[in-house]
């Protein structure tokens, strides 16, 4: 079973 | 103050066209070389970075660096209603920093609207240095957009995942859907010079189909396209936009991973 990463996971926010 | 004067048949229009079936806001940075736009699709799966220089732009002018959210399906919404010739003006003051102008105005010179568009809040993204990044890839591949899109239409017949693999001399798209399967081989041919597949380590992404025919569409503004892949990191989609120009679009998209 494979569930989708988020994008957010590989950079960070200001 | 900012402000930027384009007519309506043009390529960034039309690029905002393209991206909208993934975002409806967007943040947008304008500084006097420039603008910037992220965005990320609802489900934070997608994200999109795209640079268009000052001077694609039929007039440009920003004497403050500006950080706004727009909600481009809104300002696509009204833009599409003008006449093909017409020319569109945004601008934003700093007196006002709460909204940005939209004025369309027809070829004649004789019909002027404009509107007025609420600024929304949105975070801001601090993205790696992508060339930095890119550098670490372990397979890419540069090729014609028309090849891209043809592969993403096969692969839209299946109503699933992609799972895209380096083999020996090109790569793999494999999608497995309830009607069955599809597998397309891309293979570096031996002339061709608009064909560049490089692969520095065997790598394999499994990624949601949807996703990827939106990307195909804005690869139609553009002849080549270069997708590039590492171990469980975003895929990277990037191209230029337009033949002479230095605007560009990069879209990361990221991976199923093992549950």
């Amino acid at each position: 079973v494979r569930k989708q990463s988020q994008i957010t996971a590989f950079f960070s926010t200001s | 103050m900012l402000e930027l004067k384009l007519v309506k048949e043009s390529l960034f229009l039309n690029v905002l066209e393209a991206i909208l079936d993934l975002v409806a806001v967007a943040s947008v940075s304008c500084s006097s070389t420039g603008l910037k736009l992220q965005a990320m699709d609802a489900k934070g799966v997608a994200f999109i970075s795209l640079l268009i220089p000052a001077k694609e732009f039929q007039f440009y002018h920003c004497d403050k660096d500006l950080s706004m959210g727009i909600a481009i399906g809104d300002m696509v919404e009204a833009i599409r209603s003008a006449d093909k010739d017409g020319t569109i003006t945004i601008k934003a003051s700093d007196e006002n920093f709460r909204n940005i102008t939209v004025s369309i105005e027809s070829p004649e010179c004789n019909e002027t609207t404009s509107f007025s568009l609420l600024l929304v809040t949105l975070k801001r993204f601090c993205i790696p240095e992508l060339q930095g990044l890119l550098k670490k890839y372990d397979a890419c591949v540069q090729m014609p957009s028309v090849d891209f899109m043809r592969i993403c239409k096969y692969l839209s017949n299946v109503d699933g995942d992609v799972d895209i693999s380096t083999i020996d001399k090109g790569i793999r798209f494999f999608a497995l859907g309830k009607c069955g399967c599809l597998n397309v081989k891309y293979m570096q041919p031996e002339k061709a010079t608009d064909i560049d597949i490089s692969v520095q380590a065997p790598v394999s992404l499994t990624l949601d189909l949807k996703y990827m025919n939106s990307f195909a569409k804005v690869s139609a503004l553009s002849n080549q396209v270069k997708l590039c892949l590492s171990k469980g990191q975003p895929l990277v989609v990037q191209c230029k936009i337009g033949q002479k120009t230095k605007s560009r679009i990069i879209y990361l998209l990221a991976p199923k991973i093992k549950g």
